[in-house]
């Protein structure tokens, strides 16, 4: 019920700031970024690969990346389970 | 769903053919002859896979394995896992990330080639989305693999799904679920993506129709059934299972495995669990799409429901019944085992179905206590939306959107008659759920098996709690969504084989639309007087 929140980010960007996202995603502590067949604007931004996962809120990356002028919303990644059947 | 199998000469130098029992039954593993995927008739007609390409999302896939290299699709191919263009699998002491391997081998293995065993569709084209293989799964890692490149990948295998524990209810989240709306109504050029799933490994502790992924309209569900018929001691059952292939299960023979390849170069005959469902029902509708490119993602359900053979399928829990419009099916197996011989034949002269329409049938949202001992009866009578334009005639999907909770979930029990008299299970006891607080909430319970029928009319939707102890519950909505074509899909269907599920389809369809011209000549008439 608590859910877990990865450290991956749902990020959409301001229009005209496209380019610019392996720059944010450098500039931010990320590892790599990739752009979203859907929505508009939408990045995914994937964490430095350490595999840990925390309960609260990424606070590091996530709040400096608000208050970047060209990042219109971010929006953490909750985890879930699923299985090789 | 007999075969003459001394028609059968195929010979391939593939060294595990002769054990690739799903390909071409022989009774290998005391199996029961026949009781195959008739591949031989579908090759036999010159269909192998060809411009077709099939994407097999899991753990990665070994696009070096030589019996893969040939037919991989690297254009196609990403890894969500890590972010490159490179799903190569992780190396583990264990070989666990050999999933997607194993699956891509079912679907695209090489043919004649001296190495491992024959892909169903051996000249398709394979794909592998990575996208396992991390610490959690992420709606953003979903909603990205399945909607990679729509317009180059036809087929989407999926052999995973929520923990098959017996006490998840859980499914596509928000970007998922749009990806796959997206996938059907716009991929391939508008005709639709396929998705393909494996209904679960949860055995008879479990309910199909608690994954979401299995039990949606848009994904077709596969069980498997072992080598000699019988369902694998993993199967999971539910009512939006539409048809079967086969896996191991059951048999501690190792020839009665699933002969595929494995990573790094190997071949393996023990593929286990129903994940070998997904890539070999992909496999066959390759091949029906290399008959006709045409079809879209509903054509190739309706193709999946008439073609499908009881064959010599037996489960020992559930019967086979016959729906309004004649079809049989069962609760575990759906309309049967899948037949590339006959789909392939169908598809080939297949006209696609009419516009498809979505009527809420009716719904009630006052709560009704669910008693201990007997059971709550609640009934909807409809006329589809008749008159409207939405109006639904002939069935596909039926939703029972409910919501409920109970002191335990899992001893709750759903089953709808359709006004046709056809009785589906939407939810079976689950043993091992002891939720008393979360409950379904606006829960779509889907199910296959009125397809074809007339909605018009009541239907009934029965709640009752089985188990050892009296539990308490309270169901505050049910809403019946119906979904299906205005006009007859069979009728203007070319028909060949006058003892198919098809001829005889379009027979009744036939006379339900002569029936009811006669019923609107003889009220105009009677007004007019």
């Amino acid at each position: 019920e608590n859910g877990i929140l990865t450290n991956h980010l749902l990020v959409q960007l301001h229009e005209g700031s496209y380019d610019e996202a392996p720059q944010v995603a450098l500039e931010h502590g990320f590892e790599s970024v990739r752009k979203l067949p859907f929505g508009d604007g939408l990045f995914h931004f994937y964490p430095q690969s350490s595999p840990l996962s925390r309960r609260k809120r990424s606070a590091g990356h996530g709040q400096s990346l608000q208050k970047d002028h060209r990042v219109k919303s971010v929006l953490q990644q909750a985890g879930f389970d699923r299985q090789k059947r | 769903g007999y075969r003459d199998l001394n028609q059968v000469d195929i010979n391939m130098s593939d060294p595990l053919f002769t054990k690739q029992w799903y390909l071409v039954n022989t009774g290998q593993a005391d199996g029961t002859p026949g009781l195959d995927l008739n591949v031989a008739e579908a090759w036999g007609l010159g269909f192998t896979g060809k411009g077709v390409t099939i994407a097999i999302m899991d753990d990665g896939i070994d696009y070096l394995h030589p019996d893969l290299a040939a037919n991989y699709n690297a254009e196609a191919s990403y890894d969500f896992s890590s972010n490159d263009p490179y799903p190569y699998p992780r190396y583990t002491d264990d070989w666990f990330n050999s999933h997607g391997t194993r699956c891509a081998g079912e679907v695209s293995a090489v043919a004649n080639n001296n190495i491992c065993g024959v892909g169903v569709a051996y000249n398709s084209k394979v794909a592998g989305i990575r996208m396992l293989d991390q610490p959690f799964m992420t709606d953003i890692i979903e909603a990205s693999s399945i909607s990679h490149m729509p317009q180059v990948i036809d087929i989407y295998s999926a052999s995973w799904g929520p923990t098959d524990d017996g006490k998840t209810v859980d499914g596509p989240r928000e970007l998922t679920l749009q990806a796959m709306a997206d996938g059907v109504n716009k991929g391939r050029g508008g005709k639709g993506s396929i998705y393909v799933w494996a209904s679960g490994d949860g055995g008879s502790y479990d309910d199909c129709n608690c994954d979401g992924y299995a039990s949606s309209m848009w994904t077709i569900s596969i069980n498997s059934a072992i080598n000699d018929g019988r369902t694998a001691l993993y199967d999971e059952s539910c009512s939006s299972t539409l048809a079967s292939t086969f896996s191991n299960g059951r048999k501690r023979n190792p020839e009665a495995g699933v002969a595929t390849t494995d990573l790094y170069g190997n071949c393996t005959l023990r593929h286990s669990g129903t994940s070998a469902a997904a890539p070999e029902a992909a496999g066959v509708f390759a091949l029906a799409l290399e008959a006709n490119p045409d079809l879209t993602w509903r054509d190739m359900q309706h193709l999946a429901v008439l073609t499908s053979k009881r064959n010599r399928l037996h489960d020992e829990v559930h019967q086979w019944q016959r729906n309004g419009v004649g079809l049989e099916f069962n609760h575990l197996f759906g309309y049967g085992v899948l037949d590339a011989g006959g789909m392939v034949k169908m598809a080939k002269e297949w006209k696609t179905v009419p516009e498809r329409f979505h009527c809420v049938a009716g719904s009630i949202q006052e709560t009704h206590k669910v008693p201990s001992e007997d059971k709550l009866v609640l009934t909807i009578t409809t006329d589809a939306c008749q008159g409207k334009e939405n109006y639904v005639r002939y069935l596909e999907h039926v939703q029972a959107v409910v919501t409920v909770n109970a002191s335990r979930r899992g001893d709750l029990n759903l089953n709808m008659t359709s006004p046709m008299g056809t009785k589906s299970i939407l939810l079976s006891r689950r043993p091992r759920d002891d939720d008393a607080k979360v409950g379904y909430d606006k829960w779509p319970f889907m199910t296959s098996h009125s397809w074809g029928e007339d909605p018009r009319g009541t239907w009934q939707l029965e709640v009752l709690f089985q188990g050892e102890v009296p539990q308490t519950g309270t169901l505050q909505e049910w809403t019946l969504m119906i979904h299906g074509t205005q006009s007859a899909p069979y009728i203007d269907q070319i028909v060949r084989d006058y003892q198919s599920k098809l001829a005889m389809s379009k027979k009744e369809e036939l006379e339900e639309e002569l029936d009811e011209a006669l019923e609107r000549s003889l009220k105009s008439l009677l007004s007019k007087n």
